[in-house]
């Protein structure tokens, strides 16, 4: 043997670079198959949750039918290659590649770089920062008549209408339940004493127009409540919901490092249980009223910052730590009820007609979801993952099935309002890369 | 990127007439923020 090998002429070939893809895929395929498998039999044993002795089960992973484009993509890490797309693009772009660079992707994109807000493109380090650019004012006028309904943001309008029988109609037939849109439960304390129609006060438009109007002077002396009042909290606080640690003498600018307005947040509960009253208890009993809805869909070269598209009170927030498929027009088409499952934000409140609701839903290249007046939300994060997983494991130890959502009570500027006041075209976030 | 707007609004009984919601823009029309969606 050991001549032969030393006789031996070795020769080297090439190996088709699709041979070793195609051997590595199928390797991939062949893995999640047999862990696949196990994980079926290792459910079967441990039977049901709530059962004695049952391990408490993880977020149920979401498995959607669709095509194999469907497939193979739920089969992928989505949040974490989001957010490593977020970390490449916060890597700072050298100084003088900038100018071309962003050119270029305005380029592509299609981005009217004459209404961006700074003209020397050279101020924005890297490209996450260019893509949440603020445009220059007055280039978004506000439609003169105030009682229209505003475009939250630019974008195309991919789906609009009237809601019958609670079903939303994505995009060519592909409907989804709006209970699945914005969640079922309504922490009752600080809804039900304001139902629709039972004390009367809230609903009433010309009462909430009036209180809304009363609002905007509340909203410029906001800072004036929190010092007058003395009232003021520390973030970490309001999240841990330990009222005491809030220090109650300093004004506003004191608080801690944040120079912007206080968070709105005024509760944080990530553990609701089905059975407690449905969103729906928002909508005035009286039936001269229809259910709306419109699907705004944002393109990559768009300005991704999104604004109030009414006068309106926000009352809370539904955080839904879902996944991150992509929200582009095809895989609306053909991903059934793909808002229902990926990450996004439900804000849901009132307007001077009754109930209003903001979903932005996030998306593969575009994770993270700010909203301004609510610094406790962190979106496409491993922290709430791992929240998100950890309330359902207790309500898998309780024997409920999860509810899907962290929900967070907007703290109330004044009594009348019971929530977040927003103006018409006021900015509340927007989205960013990763 | 989306935004999903779901919200209640005066029913328009009488289509073509002034009262109630009417929509301002068409499905796959390109918007500006600002822009009207629809008028009550």
């Amino acid at each position: 043997l050991g001549s032969a090998l030393k006789n031996t002429k070795v020769q080297w070939y090439p190996i088709p670079v699709g041979l070793g893809i195609g051997f590595l895929g199928l390797v991939q395929f062949y893995k999640t198959q047999a862990r696949e498998k196990e994980r079926i039999e290792r459910e079967a044993e441990e039977g049901q949750p709530g059962e004695p002795g049952a391990r408490p089960k993880k977020r149920p992973r979401i498995r959607p039918d669709g095509p194999w484009q469907v497939r193979v993509m739920s089969t992928l890490p989505l949040k974490a290659l989001s957010r490593l797309w977020g970390k490449f693009n916060e890597i700072n772009i050298p100084y003088y590649l900038r100018v071309p660079g962003f050119k270029l992707y305005s380029f592509i994109f299609g981005v009217n770089l004459s209404e961006v807000a700074e003209p020397d493109l050279h101020v924005y380090p890297n490209l996450a920062a260019f893509f949440y650019r603020n445009l220059k004012p007055g280039v978004r006028p506000l439609d003169p008549n105030p009682n229209a309904l505003l475009a939250p943001s630019d974008g195309r309008v991919l789906q609009l209408g009237q809601i019958e029988g609670g079903d939303i109609e994505q995009v060519k037939g592909m409907t989804y339940t709006i209970d699945a849109l914005l969640g079922k439960n309504t922490p009752t304390p600080s809804i039900s004493s304001r139902g629709s129609g039972s004390s009367g006060e809230s609903t009433d438009p010309k009462r909430a127009d009036k209180a809304l109007q009363s609002d905007e002077e509340i909203v410029r002396s906001d800072e004036e409540f929190a010092r007058v009042n003395g009232i003021s909290y520390s973030l970490p606080s309001l999240f841990s919901g330990d009222k005491k640690t809030q220090n109650k003498s300093k004004g506003i600018e004191d608080q801690s490092t944040d120079t912007d307005k206080p968070s709105a947040v005024s509760e944080v509960r990530a553990d609701l249980a089905l059975g407690e009253k449905p969103w729906y208890d928002l909508i005035s009993s009286d039936k001269r009223n229809g259910l709306y809805y419109v699907v705004v869909y944002l393109c990559p070269g768009d300005y991704h910052r999104f604004h109030s598209p009414t006068n309106w009170v926000v009352e809370r927030r539904r955080h839904f730590a879902g996944e991150l498929y992509s929200v582009s027009p095809y895989l609306q088409r053909t991903l059934p009820g793909l808002f229902t499952l990926n990450e996004r934000v439900v804000l849901l409140g009132r307007w001077r007609w009754g109930f209003f609701s903001y979903v932005p839903v996030g998306a593969t290249n575009v994770g993270s979801i700010k909203v301004n007046f609510d610094r406790e939300l962190r979106t496409n994060s491993l922290t709430t993952d791992t929240a998100a997983d950890r309330a359902a494991e207790e309500a898998a130890e309780r024997g409920e099935p999860y509810s899907g959502f962290a929900e967070a009570t907007y703290e109330a500027a004044s009594a009348v309002l019971g929530g977040h006041a927003l103006k018409r075209g006021e900015e509340m976030g927007g989205f960013q890369l990763g | 990127s989306t935004i999903v707007l779901v919200f209640e609004a005066p029913l328009n009984e009488i289509p073509g007439s002034q009262g109630g919601f009417r929509w301002a823009v068409e499905k796959g029309q390109k918007v500006k923020m600002g822009q009207a969606l629809g008028y009550v």
